[in-house]
């Protein structure tokens, strides 16, 4: 589901040049839970907003479901991104003007679904996360970890095929941590992709696979036997 | 050095009424390294933004070294909260269109210290959180993790009394993480006085003293023996 040869990304700043991916060469398989660690600034967001079709390579090949994505026009792109990708940003991007229950309902209008059906089913997905009495707050009316728990819902909602999740847990307390994970547990069991960036060992043990990165480039990538 | 009594926040959300924090009683001394844990949406953030001067409480008493805060104007509290405090926000709140040494050489320019010694010693912090070479980067040319450590190093640079942390190690690796607690722990030292939010029992363990919220009301205060 996901083929990538010689991945590389590099940035200039001033007359610096930063090398966030070196050349990664990487295949997830439907269906697989993979789980990605590393330093700080190892390239972990990066790779993963690439993945997401947020972001192109500066060289290299990425292939989804058979596609070469650079060969795709943005509005194809686009639709991609909303249809079969469900992205838990590390920052969250939330729409700060909006509430909670209209952040999740997002990708459910990209995807043409009817208005109660889209209340019913971001109410739901709230309800999973524990935040069915926070609908109507805005992000600014929200704690850290109930901002973090509406990113995951939405990315969630739609069930999409791919599950991107860069450090869901990053701002939960253990049992709220415990919670989120077994909502992406029960999404892995229908058959969804996910690929979960953590630098928490607790959180990677419930992937079959951890890749590991540093300065750009993967360090190890192990089957995880202890599961 | 901090002496709370009877706090309350309360937030009205449409008829709504949500309760923060419920009533807090607090004391914390000069020098004392104090964790406070609870599960997300607990209250923590909101008693942070209380004991930082950044929030006003609905009721109750918060005297700051001896001043009752509620009796100060803004300007005096913009002034104890630019020179005392140092505060490592949750989502980091950095200066988008500045770069790294101008978020943090901040501080110093409210202290009043002069240019060339403002350049030294934000490079100094920079250098301690592992930064050196992200200086010209602004927020979003960064790493979570980086951005994170920015806020750190914001926080410490002109060696304020009170340094209040809140989640600093949340986008960190465990090795980076390990270095962030070493440098609290040596302003610690100096004899500054430490508060600190985390859901992590590992970064808690650094404190003296560990305090539990649970819906807006303090469930334990307990002393940490395994120092
Ligand atoms: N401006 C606001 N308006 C309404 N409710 C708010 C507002 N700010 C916070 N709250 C609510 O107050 C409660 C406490 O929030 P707070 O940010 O203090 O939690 P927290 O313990 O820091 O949580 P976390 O661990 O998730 O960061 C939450 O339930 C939140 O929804
Ligand atoms: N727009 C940009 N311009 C320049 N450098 C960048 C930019 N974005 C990221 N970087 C750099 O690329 C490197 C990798 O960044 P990335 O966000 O992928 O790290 P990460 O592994 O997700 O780290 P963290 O665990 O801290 O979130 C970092 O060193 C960062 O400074
Ligand atoms: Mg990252
Ligand atoms: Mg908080």
């Amino acid at each position: 589901i996901i083929d990538i040869k010689q991945l590389t990304k590099f940035y200039e700043v001033g007359n610096q040049t930063v090398k966030a991916l070196r050349g990664i060469n990487l295949e997830i398989h439907k269906n697989e839970f993979v789980a990605i660690m590393g330093p700080s600034g190892s390239g972990k967001s990066t790779l993963m907003n690439i993945i997401g079709c947020l972001d192109t390579p500066t060289n290299g090949t990425y292939i989804l479901n058979g596609t070469d994505v650079s060969k795709l026009n943005d509005n194809t792109l686009a639709e991609i991104r909303n249809k079969e990708i469900g992205f838990v940003f590390q920052t969250f991007n939330l729409l700060p003007k909006n509430t909670t229950l209209d952040n999740v309902m997002l990708p459910l209008i990209y995807a043409g679904i009817p208005k109660q059906e889209r209340i019913n089913k971001a109410t739901e997905v709230l309800k999973n996360v524990g935040l069915a009495d926070r609908i109507n707050h805005k992000p600014s009316e929200l704690s850290g970890g109930q901002r973090q728990r509406v990113a995951v819902a939405r990315a969630l909602v739609n069930n999409p095929s791919l599950i991107l999740a860069d450090e869901p847990t990053g701002n939960l307390d253990s049992v709220t941590s415990i919670e989120i994970m077994r909502l992406i547990e029960e999404i892995h069991e229908k058959g969804n992709t996910i690929v979960l960036v953590t630098h928490e060992p607790d959180i990677a043990q419930h992937a079959e696979r951890i890749i590991r990165l540093l300065d750009g480039k993967i360090s190890s990538d192990i089957k995880n036997n202890n599961r």
